[in-house]
């Protein structure tokens, strides 16, 4: 298109060199390049045809067999930079959806890893990695979210048979929401309030088997099963989950920092937030997500208004380029001056991050209040931001930002659902603002 | 807030600008020498303002009610503080990194974009910089010259811009955003794949609006 490539020429910088500063060296591209080029070549890791016109059942088909295909070929990548090369490996393979090991990775593993004890993570971190097991997170309730406090579930632990026994008590206390709980996984983190000795010690995490291994029907005492078709991520098996006196080893309560013993004996955390690292770590990946998301939106409303040519400016000179109209520079430019700063944010807090856990290691806790309230207030500031952005860019091209083949209505619907979960964005500011208050 | 007005506070450098003293006035003349200090300096007297204004407020409804209540009477302000923390760390990231910029080429765009990026957000919220005197008029309208100054300036940049975030398009799946901007015959392609044209007829003209016709 003459248009575009006029564009093209007009531009002042090195696009190289821009895009080796925002990801952080020329040798990131090249990596990047790589891995586009490796996924292209693997017929296994693409679309039959365009998602967009697959019924559900077809699109959970779909990204159940390209996520087996794509987890034999991780080794392509270094699995240790999930940060940059396991989300553009993902991302290219997956496009912007979720699959029935989305939370494997992103939240069963790290829960594990980071609120395990050493026999905890000898037993199932092997196994977790190997994808021997499917695991998900399971927090959320239908009746509460954000609020862990007054979360329903219980684990009552049993001194008898050194069991807890998990139990919904009622129809709000049914884990709702979770990715891939529905249908795919056979595992999950649960959490909920933990009872010893006749005491409530608030909201723990325990590893659950939700389904047998071999025939994967649903255990006896656990009713499990998918909510339904949502605004976005239609792929997902979203789940419910009902325990009716359920029964786990006492092994099976993440124990790093807070224990129960044999005889019931409850041993709290030395310090009531170590156990936020997860949460912080999948903060930092949705701002780099939520940046990602609005760029790819600034991308399509730009280029498009680059080659859409409309009405004119001076009558009788012909139609000019919506992007020579000063209101679609208004509505565009800001959007993607977000999506740079966004970007920088994600790099910046990915690196405290890194910093905290360092640190946690070593027993010191100084900064995690303060990177937890950060990264709850960035979330919530962010994803909205992003979400309204994208929006404006749909706008922005007119009736075919309304089409799936725009990629807008794929863009938000994912975008927008960071506004709730991992924490309801209004709940996020709320926590922010306990810690700038007490500071 | 209670820490630093209890003269005990002990912040990491996210939180430094809380122990700073006020200012009465933002210090720039015109746009063009907004310098990053300043601009940090201003987004700063914002977020602490409203961090304290927040803390009074929950302070006072906490005297009048219980410590629950004030906390949800006090909610609004208290969400505004955060909203103001988080939009000073995101322009103070964004000012330092690009700070880093070596190569004038790139620097200058990007520069462009943190200008444009602090505006915006101090247009939309202008009645806080406004308060007080904080900022004048005439500084308002500069923030405005320079958001229409911006716009110009990152006109030509803009598709290279959005390409140096090397999205290809087989991860960008959008046929409106494709690279080569060929958008138009590749939409008639893409509609070709509807269910709906399987067929040039479909059943519910034989179900439905046939017989209707023939009512």
């Amino acid at each position: 298109n003459p248009d575009i490539t006029k564009e093209r020429l007009a531009g002042t910088f090195d696009i190289r060199q821009m895009g080796s500063f925002l990801y952080g060296g020329d040798e990131v591209l090249q990596r990047r390049t790589k891995i586009l080029e490796f996924v292209k070549s693997i017929p296994e890791l693409h679309d039959p045809f365009p998602v967009d016109f697959m019924t559900r059942e077809e699109r959970v088909e779909n990204v159940a067999r390209k996520v087996v295909a794509m987890t034999n070929y991780v080794d392509f990548i270094d699995t240790s930079d999930f940060f940059g090369e396991g989300m553009y490996f993902q991302r290219l393979i997956m496009r912007r959806d979720l699959h029935p090991l989305s939370l494997h990775f992103v939240m069963f593993l790290p829960t594990i890893q980071g609120q395990g004890e050493d026999d905890q993570l000898d037993e199932w971190l092997s196994l977790v990695a190997a994808r021997g097991i499917i695991g998900t997170y399971a927090q959320t309730e239908l009746g509460h979210g954000t609020n862990l406090k007054n979360l329903e579930t219980t684990a009552t632990y049993d001194p008898k048979t050194e069991e807890f026994v998990l139990h919904s008590p009622t129809i709000t206390s049914a884990k709702w929401w979770p990715g891939a709980l529905g249908k795919s996984s056979n595992y999950a983190v649960v959490v909920a309030q933990l009872y010893t000795q006749g005491v409530c010690r608030g909201p723990h995490p325990f590893i659950v088997q939700i389904r047998d291994l071999e025939t994967h029907k649903p255990l006896k005492g656990i009713r499990v099963g998918d909510i339904g078709p949502k605004f976005g991520f239609n792929s997902a098996d979203n789940g419910f989950l009902l325990f009716d006196n359920y029964r786990i080893p006492r092994q099976n309560m993440l124990m790093r920092y807070s224990k129960v013993e044999k005889n019931g004996t409850f041993i709290a955390p030395k310090h009531s937030k170590l156990s936020y690292g997860t949460m912080v770590f999948v903060r930092s990946i949705m701002v780099k997500d939520q940046a990602t998301f609005l760029a790819e939106a600034v991308c399509i409303a730009i280029r498009y208004s680059a080659i859409r040519r409309q009405g004119e400016i001076e009558p009788g000179a012909g139609e000019v380029q919506i992007l020579d109209y000063q209101t679609q520079q208004f509505r565009l430019f800001p959007q993607l001056a977000r999506a740079f700063a966004f970007m920088f944010a994600a790099y910046e807090i990915r690196d405290l991050h890194m910093k905290v856990s360092e640190q946690l290691t070593e027993g010191n806790v100084d900064l995690l209040p303060e990177i937890h309230a950060l990264s709850s207030g960035l979330k919530a500031v962010i994803t909205w931001e992003a979400a309204q952005g994208i929006e404006q860019c749909r706008l922005a091209c007119g009736g075919h930002g309304y089409s799936l083949a725009s990629a807008f209505p794929d863009i938000y619907t994912f975008a927008v659902a960071g506004c709730t979960y991992e924490g309801e964005n209004i709940v996020l500011l709320l926590q922010m603002a306990r810690f700038l208050m007490k500071a | 807030a209670e820490e630093v007005r209890g003269g005990k506070a002990r912040l990491a450098a996210i939180c430094e600008y809380l122990t700073k003293p006020n200012s009465l006035h933002s210090r720039f003349t015109s746009c063009s020498d907004y310098s990053d200090a300043d601009i940090i300096h201003d987004f700063e007297h914002i977020a602490r303002k409203q961090v304290f204004r927040a803390y009074d407020v929950l302070k006072r409804h906490r005297r009048e009610t219980s410590a629950e209540e004030g906390w949800n009477r006090a909610s609004i302000e208290l969400c505004k503080a955060s909203r103001a923390h988080v939009r000073l760390y995101l322009v103070r990231t964004f000012l330092e990194k690009v700070a880093t910029a070596k190569d004038a080429s790139i620097r200058a765009p990007l520069t462009d974009l943190t200008r444009l990026y602090a505006f915006d957000l101090i247009t939309t919220s202008l009645g806080e910089f406004l308060k007080d005197g904080f900022i004048s008029d005439a500084q308002s309208d500069e923030i405005r010259q320079g958001i229409y100054r911006c716009l110009q300036r990152l006109r030509p940049n803009a598709v290279s811009l959005v390409d140096s975030w090397d999205f290809d398009d087989f991860e960008l799946h959008s046929v409106l955003g494709r690279r080569d901007g060929n958008v138009y015959p590749a939409l008639l392609e893409w509609a070709q794949m509807s269910q709906l044209n399987k067929t040039e007829v479909l059943p519910t003209f034989e179900k439905y609006l046939g017989p209707m016709m023939k009512e």
